[in-house]
């Protein structure tokens, strides 16, 4: 473990709190992508399936429970509790384009033709196009709530971080896992005009608003 | 490239 790979961690927890709480005490999803949630779930469940086979740590295992956890009441929350409140007239992206491409390229490009090692790799390039809905979904209302915008920053910033982790275990410990690099480069990416307008809008205390 | 040890980020 490494301060930025235990920032990363931290900024990502803070994501999936921010948004749970924002949901839970507004009593409202609005401005929230529901697939995009939903994608994220099936990241943690594809990716952690090896909660209870393998113990790595305590951190390990109980950041892995408590993403799982939260990620799923966040989708429960979006589509039982609070579903009047989900604007589906602005969630469209297709999901579809997203599993179905991520899946095959699973199959065809992992380090191990297993099923733990497949649904690994899978979780992977899922993650680095999870946000899609929500990034669509913002940019076919042109605005979000500053929470949300909060939520993406944490969210965007936790691969971000994962990356220079990265780049210090390769020089340190000359570990590198290129299929977790290249999905974390293409994660972070996307974010990039993101930040861009959070840190020259929101950050100056305006309303994240796309031009229209 | 070694394959990538134990997955132990999360």
């Amino acid at each position: 473990m490494n301060i930025f790979r235990l920032l990363g961690d931290l900024s990502h927890l803070l994501a999936i709190i921010i948004l749970l709480l924002k949901i839970w005490r507004t009593r409202s999803c609005a401005g929230v992508s529901g697939k995009s949630q939903i994608l994220f779930a099936l990241v943690f469940t594809t990716r952690y399936l090896d909660l209870f086979t393998n113990f790595i740590s305590m951190y390990n295992s109980a950041m892995k429970l408590i993403y799982l956890v939260c990620s799923y009441a966040t989708v429960f929350l979006m589509y039982f509790k609070f579903k009047a409140t989900y604007d589906s007239n602005h969630d469209t992206f297709r999901m579809e384009f997203l599993v179905v491409p991520v899946g095959g390229l699973a199959f065809l490009v992992n380090h191990d033709f297993t099923p733990l090692e497949i649904l690994w790799t899978f979780s992977i390039y899922l993650e680095a196009v999870a946000i899609l809905p929500q990034l669509f979904m913002i940019s076919k209302t042109g605005e979000a709530e500053t929470i949300t915008s909060h939520y993406l920053f944490a969210l965007g910033s936790y691969r971000a971080l994962y990356i220079v982790n990265w780049v210090f275990r390769f020089y340190t410990e000359g570990f590198f896992d290129l299929i977790a690099i290249v999905a974390g480069c293409v994660q972070t990416i996307l974010y990039c005009d993101f930040f861009y307008l959070y840190i020259t809008k929101v950050l100056k205390g305006k309303q994240l608003t796309l031009p229209a | 490239y070694d394959l990538p040890q134990l997955k132990d980020e999360l």
